[in-house]
């Protein structure tokens, strides 16, 4: 049975999609069998991963709204062992139009439970908010993986997105816990960066990751080529760190 | 009769806030009586120039609920010139909570023509997502202003928020126009920002503004001491910018 990670926080740019794309590439180069859910409209993962978003397919919306099964949505991505169920902007739509629906929390959930069996990981990118596409990957989730850019803002809206695991946690999900918070953009020469990464390491000593992935440009060329950065650049700063958390992530850091 | 200019792209991370705060900050002092709207329930707006979050008082939810009169909702800043309604995460509840009202997209429009004549700009921060918060925006809006950072899926994303403009002019709001695209974050240095603006310049040549934000720390400090960049580092690349853009847009770039 696998692993369901949600990889969430509603402030925006702050590094889910480039997390989700890597570590499943870091994962997926130590062969486990990786399935990528790319739940946000704007359909970044599903770009990043060499998938056009504009191909006339079914994507996550169509699996939502029950049209189609969730094996006719999967896409085999030209990386082994890494599967992609693709978003468009269609899946906007899909806010505004499940909020009517009897358990329209959970039905992701459900969607995915015929899958869980296939895969080591599924990997849930999320969009930049608290919506219902949102708490749809929270109720799948058996854990929450929260990037956190190595900003004020960032670091304020923190407990915005804990509050929400937990509420979660209280109402749909009782099994969800904290995978770990992830510093991202990391760069040590710049007091702002240093002083984040104190505070959250002071105040979530637990559950902050040890890899912390620094800023490097390589990893924000990588999705122009339609690749994950290990294909991009192995030998690249990013490469490393997302190859680090995945080993941090195999071994479990001490989390039941 | 003041303008009223939307700051929004759907991608998160771009710079919608730090162009909210700055460029309003560099209009007062230009003298302009300028107001910021925080419609994003991350309420960074509101914390960036210093308002507590977690202050108990009216926000642009009791607003749009309609349990309030606007003139009820105004906070004075610490900044001449420059006045403020506020968000806090209470706002995410008004994405459902509308959802079943009559007119539902244009309450923000009604909510604000009250306030028209008492300034000279009102600058709407809105959050990452094309959902009703942003679509109110838009269509309370004369023009929007689009932050777009310097980087692979910001570009890719770009079509999203011009085709949502194009959509809102069609139905809700035949005056809206595009003010501009505003590069953010840009490095000299770094091939990838080059590349960006070039393909962005060639594209939209008409509606680029000249100038660019550079990526500038002292930009990224400013908020944590709840002061836009003119009062936090005058003498610094950031603040140069967003006086130049304040110049530009009111010397008009030719636009009507
Ligand atoms: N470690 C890094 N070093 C340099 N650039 C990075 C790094 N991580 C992410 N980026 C770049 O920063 C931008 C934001 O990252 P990304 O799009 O992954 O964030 P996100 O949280 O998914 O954004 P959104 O909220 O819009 O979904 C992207 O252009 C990405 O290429
Ligand atoms: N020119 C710049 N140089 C350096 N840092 C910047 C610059 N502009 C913005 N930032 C920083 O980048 C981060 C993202 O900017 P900001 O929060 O304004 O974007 P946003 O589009 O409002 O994000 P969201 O989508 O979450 O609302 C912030 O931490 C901000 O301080
Ligand atoms: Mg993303
Ligand atoms: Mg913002």
């Amino acid at each position: 049975m696998g692993r369901c990670i949600a990889i969430a926080n509603q402030k925006g740019g702050v590094g889910k999609t480039t997390t989700t794309i890597n570590l499943a590439a870091a994962l997926a180069a130590a062969e486990r069998r990786v399935l990528v859910v790319d739940s946000d409209p704007q359909g970044n993962t599903t770009g990043g991963l060499g998938e056009r978003r504009d191909e006339p397919r079914p994507t996550l919306y169509d699996l939502l709204l029950g049209e189609v099964e969730v094996g006719d949505i999967v896409v085999k991505t030209g990386f082994p062992h890494l599967d992609l169920i693709p978003a468009d902007i269609g899946l906007s739509g899909a806010e505004v139009e499940l909020v009517e629906r009897e358990g329209r929390e959970t039905i992701l959930r459900q969607a995915l439970a015929a899958l869980r069996h296939e895969y080591d990981f599924i990997l849930i990118d999320c969009p930049p908010s608290l919506g219902l596409l949102t708490v749809n990957a929270l109720a799948a989730a058996d854990s929450v993986l929260i990037p956190l850019q190595c900003e004020y803002y960032a670091l304020e809206g923190l407990t915005l997105i804990t509050n929400t695991v937990e509420l979660i946690r209280r109402s749909l999900n009782p099994g969800l816990v904290v995978e770990g918070i992830l510093m991202t953009m990391f760069d040590g020469r710049n007091n702002l960066s240093n002083q984040v990464v104190a505070d959250v390491r002071a105040h979530y000593p637990e559950v902050v990751f040890a890899t912390q992935v620094p800023r490097n440009v390589r990893i924000s060329e990588a999705p122009s080529h339609g690749k994950p950065i290990l294909q991009y650049d192995i030998r690249s700063k990013g490469a490393q760190a997302y190859l680090d958390l995945a080993v941090e992530l195999l071994q479990g850091r001490g989390a039941p």
